[in-house]
Formats: structure tokens, C-alpha cells, sequence
């Protein structure tokens, strides 16, 4: 069940979004349950402090094993591509090596908390999907905006610090859905 | 209005306030 995030406490540091923690697993017997059905909520918050709360009582992705995600979205973005602020717009996808998921993850999400990415109400949230060979680290965005889209990609190749020839692809949700990938 | 903003080193700085216990 959702919860709000509580408001900052006194002395807290607020961010400029509130945002949701969600858990997803692959359901091993049962192929037909609905994406939205594997979406477990963990927790929102609205602060830094908040955040690392939960960040540091929460398994580190590069931990688990099988088939799973972490999906951090801003508050009232359900991360799914039906969502309105995701239907029109893309993700930034980067496969990293085994070992790297944990380390790039923090990167990316302490950027995306701390408005690293400077496009305006863009973001709409990260993911972090755990498979069996590479792991895969997603940037969704609302648009397929050119500008927005490269800009990001800069930002991106700034804080992640990644391996050269990491290899970085832009998709829109649209093309996803057509192709059967992802979703 | 002003975003608010952080840089990662504030971040981690902010990680080891006893409000983020």
C-alpha cells in the first residue's frame, strides 16, 4: 500500500521532489501476473535525510540476485510507461558489467535527489534491474525532446563515472511496446 | 522559483547527520 512521504522534519534538508522507493521480482510460476501486480511499494520520503533512512536499511541492488528491480520515481509517477508523465517519453538505457550496479545506482539516484540533471521537470524516475549477465541502469524522462534527451546523456556521463565504451542507448517507451522489450 | 539543489559531496556529508539515522 502507498504511503505519502511524511513533510521534512525540523532540521531535515527538503528535496525539490518527493519521491517513491518501489521493489519489483520476476514471479518465477506465475508468466501471467500483470507488471503492476510484482510492483511492491517500499517507501517515499521528502527529505535527504529521509532518504538515506531508507536508503541504508534497503538491500544494495549489486546484492540481490534472480531477477529484480528497484524503481525510483517522483511522488505520484507510478513507474510503469501508462503513467502519464511516462507515456510520451523514453529512458536512457546502460548496461553495466557484473559488480558496477550498486556503486552506479547511487550515482545516479543521488544526482537525479540532488537536481544534477538541470531539464526543467524532466526527470521522471531511475531503475535499477538486476538480471543474470549485465545489469541494466534506466533514466526515464517525460519527452523524446532531442536537446532534453542529450542533455541528459551528458549529465549522465559525468556522474556516473563509467567504464569507457560503456555502452548507452536511448529508447522511447513507445518503441519498447513495439519491439516487446522492457515491459 | 529556486530548485533546490545538491551535489553528491553535500549529500554524503548530509549522510552522517544523526537526522539521517
Amino acid at each position: 500500500a502507498f504511503r505519502p512521504a511524511p513533510k521534512p522534519g525540523e532540521g531535515e534538508h527538503p528535496l525539490q521532489y518527493n519521491y517513491a522507493i518501489w521493489f519489483s521480482r520476476r514471479s518465477q510460476g506465475n508468466k501471467s501476473m500483470r507488471y503492476d501486480q510484482n510492483l511492491k511499494f517500499i517507501a517515499s520520503f521528502a527529505s535527504v535525510e529521509q532518504f538515506w533512512n531508507i536508503h541504508s536499511y534497503i538491500v544494495r541492488p549489486g546484492d540481490m540476485s534472480g531477477h529484480v528491480d528497484y524503481h525510483l520515481f517522483k511522488e505520484g509517477i507510478r513507474p510503469m510507461w501508462e503513467d502519464d508523465a511516462n507515456k510520451h517519453g523514453g529512458k536512457w538505457i546502460i548496461r553495466l558489467k557484473k559488480g558496477l550496479a550498486s556503486r552506479c545506482w547511487e550515482n545516479l539516484i543521488l544526482a537525479m535527489l540532488g537536481e544534477q540533471f538541470m531539464v526543467g521537470e524532466e526527470i521522471c524516475g531511475a531503475v535499477i534491474s538486476i538480471r543474470f549477465q549485465d545489469d541494466i541502469l534506466s533514466l526515464w524522462n517525460r519527452s523524446n525532446d532531442q536537446t532534453i534527451t542529450s542533455r541528459i546523456r551528458d549529465t549522465l556521463q559525468r556522474v556516473l563515472n563509467l567504464p569507457p565504451n560503456t555502452i548507452m542507448e536511448y529508447k522511447a517507451h513507445t518503441d519498447s511496446l513495439k519491439d516487446n522489450t522492457s515491459f | 522559483g529556486t530548485r533546490i539543489v545538491y551535489d553528491r559531496s553535500r549529500l554524503m556529508q548530509l549522510r552522517n547527520s544523526p537526522l539521517a539515522k
